[in-house]
């Protein structure tokens, strides 16, 4: 119902706010709706502005800064409606060093309550996490397995063939 | 933690069962190119019951199924996907401490959900995973390469992410 | 005209076949019509298949092979219709470090005559450059400025700021 | 090598003249996210006469203009990018050793090309950037996120890469 999609409309564009501006202290996200009159077939607007930086058409923005505009949204919304458990694909392929330690930062401090999956090849990633799956096709012929991980205590070449290294 | 494990057997590349458990909060996987780890997030959207193919980037249900490299060897007769889920904090009265949700997927055709150990009903399966906070809607899954379209250029499509939640 | 095409076609043909086999051993790789007996208004079918993998729907690819397959079909073009210049933002984002480096080895064996820019995060790309520049917006006020590196005599913390290296 | 240096002035974040010389095979771009270097590459597809705003990332030609962050100073008057292409090894009698080609674009919506210090025509300058084997048709530029919309799932966008060749 309408009011319903509102009120929680309204909850996630505080939370977006206040997600983007943690983030990003010296920015600010903000939420809007692109047919205020008419919620339930309105669009959503996202409107962002980077510490220092203008306001920007979505389209000009970098490859990194997409990526971390939808990561602050995905937060947002997971206060809205809370799951119980998050996987993540990859999502910070395109985040420079800094970037990834912010965003994971920032997932250790507001959801610590919550578990995620998180599939990567970065090894600031790895480093964080409780525990570590490789997943190879060992023998190369077309199946996989799992190998538990001890990343801290794992030989150098070990960790180099789990995670395709070179 | 709510997700306990996840089990795969003759699901996609993953012929021998596998089973990975998530005890800690933030479980990491990784692994070369093509190893495998993105068919783990496929089963989990296979088994939380996403009924398209594509969203499993497959063509049909079959290609769910493991097949071998140039045919050596044989197929799998299904495709099994299995979680249990931390059922401890429940509120009714009676009900078990743990679910063990499976779905399989038959050379024929045929797809059969069973809760611990019976067969069941998709329906009732699907109302016991929202009432744990497990479900498609909840933005429980970000697959690869979809955290760009997260923020995608059409305000209508943005809308679908908030009703969900609504 | 039609004669053009078809023989400007079986060159990238051969040449895509050429590719894909000197990057990947063991594997094969090949490019069709969809209606050979219509080309002009045929498609362009890719068919591949991995070292010690069956053949598969470009779907069902993992998110790395996908890129991989592009880089072969890139560098198959790049035979038939040479350019004198390549410019490639962020293209090896998707790959782990064994590939990045397969992906390096052939272009800087194959295309020794030829000018590559190549954007990137990845330090093992920074390390093969003959000559790098960092971009950046120091005091954040959203001007871009542009540093020549010497990566090799480079102290770490100067690096670091230049990449967005925590 | 042919393409010898790039200067941007006022083209998008560069306020102020920039130049970069391209005197090795393979030339690195770094720098943190945001901070500019995507648009060194739109820069390159702008100056081989893209013309559409969209391939640069712009909604209108005014976006391609330095614009300041929050209004702190003023925008810059025209975006220029300028390229040098070396002209050593040409076969016509009487040509320059270097090419010098730049394209401005006024606040007013004017668009000038200007070659070796004279005003041309974009069709001269066309024909010259062809011979030297600069062109946007040859797959010299693949922007950030572009290589996996390469494999593009619709076999008749792949032919299109084609045409370009015959
Ligand atoms: N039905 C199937 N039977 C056997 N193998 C399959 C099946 N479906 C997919 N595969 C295999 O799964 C591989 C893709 O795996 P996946 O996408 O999980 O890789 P990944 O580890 O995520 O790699 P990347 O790091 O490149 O994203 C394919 O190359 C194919 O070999
Ligand atoms: N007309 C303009 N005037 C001023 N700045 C602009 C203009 N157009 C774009 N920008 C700036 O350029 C930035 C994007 O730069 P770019 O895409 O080159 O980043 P990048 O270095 O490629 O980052 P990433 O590593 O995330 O891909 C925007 O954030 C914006 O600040
Ligand atoms: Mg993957
Ligand atoms: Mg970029």
């Amino acid at each position: 119902s309408e009011k319903a999609f509102v009120s929680t409309f309204n909850v996630a564009k505080e939370k977006f706010a206040a997600t983007f501006g943690a983030l990003f202290p010296g920015g600010s996200g903000e939420l809007g709706l692109t047919e205020p009159e008419n919620p339930l077939d309105s669009g959503i607007d996202v409107r962002v502005r980077f510490p220092g930086k203008g306001e920007l058409d979505l389209l000009q923005f970098s490859g990194g800064e997409r990526s971390l505009i939808a990561l602050a949204l995905l937060f947002a919304i997971l206060k809205v409606k809370p799951s119980s458990f998050t996987v993540l694909d990859e999502v910070e392929a395109a985040l420079d060093d800094v970037n990834t330690q912010k965003f994971l930062d920032y997932l250790g401090k507001e959801f610590s309550d919550r578990q995620f999956i998180l599939i990567t090849h970065n090894k600031i990633t790895m480093e964080r996490a409780d525990r570590l799956y490789g997943v190879t096709m060992r023998g190369g012929g077309g199946v996989s397995q799992v190998v538990s991980v001890d990343f801290k205590n794992l030989k150098q070449d070990e960790v180099d063939e789990l995670i395709g290294a070179a | 933690e709510v997700l306990k494990e996840i089990a795969l057997e003759g699901f996609k590349s993953f012929r021998d069962k596998t089973v990975f458990k998530f005890d800690g909060l933030l479980t990491g996987v990784v692994g070369p190119n093509g190893s495998g780890k993105s068919n783990v997030v496929d089963a989990i959207k296979w088994i939380l019951g996403d009924p398209s193919p594509r969203s499993i980037r497959a063509q049909t249900g079959l290609e769910a199924i493991y097949r071998p490299a140039n045919g050596n060897g044989d197929s799998a007769g299904f495709a099994s996907v299995a979680i249990k889920i931390d059922n401890t904090e429940t509120e009714i009265e009676g009900e078990p401490t743990e679910w063990e949700i499976e779905r399989r997927y038959y050379k024929s055709g045929e797809s059969v959900y069973t809760l611990n150990g019976k067969t069941a009903r998709l329906k009732d399966i699907r109302a016991i995973m929202a009432r744990k906070g497990f479900g498609l809607g909840s933005l429980s899954v970000v697959g690869q390469g979809e955290i760009d379209g997260f923020l995608s250029l059409v305000p209508g499509d943005r809308r679908l992410v908030f009703e969900d939640l609504a």
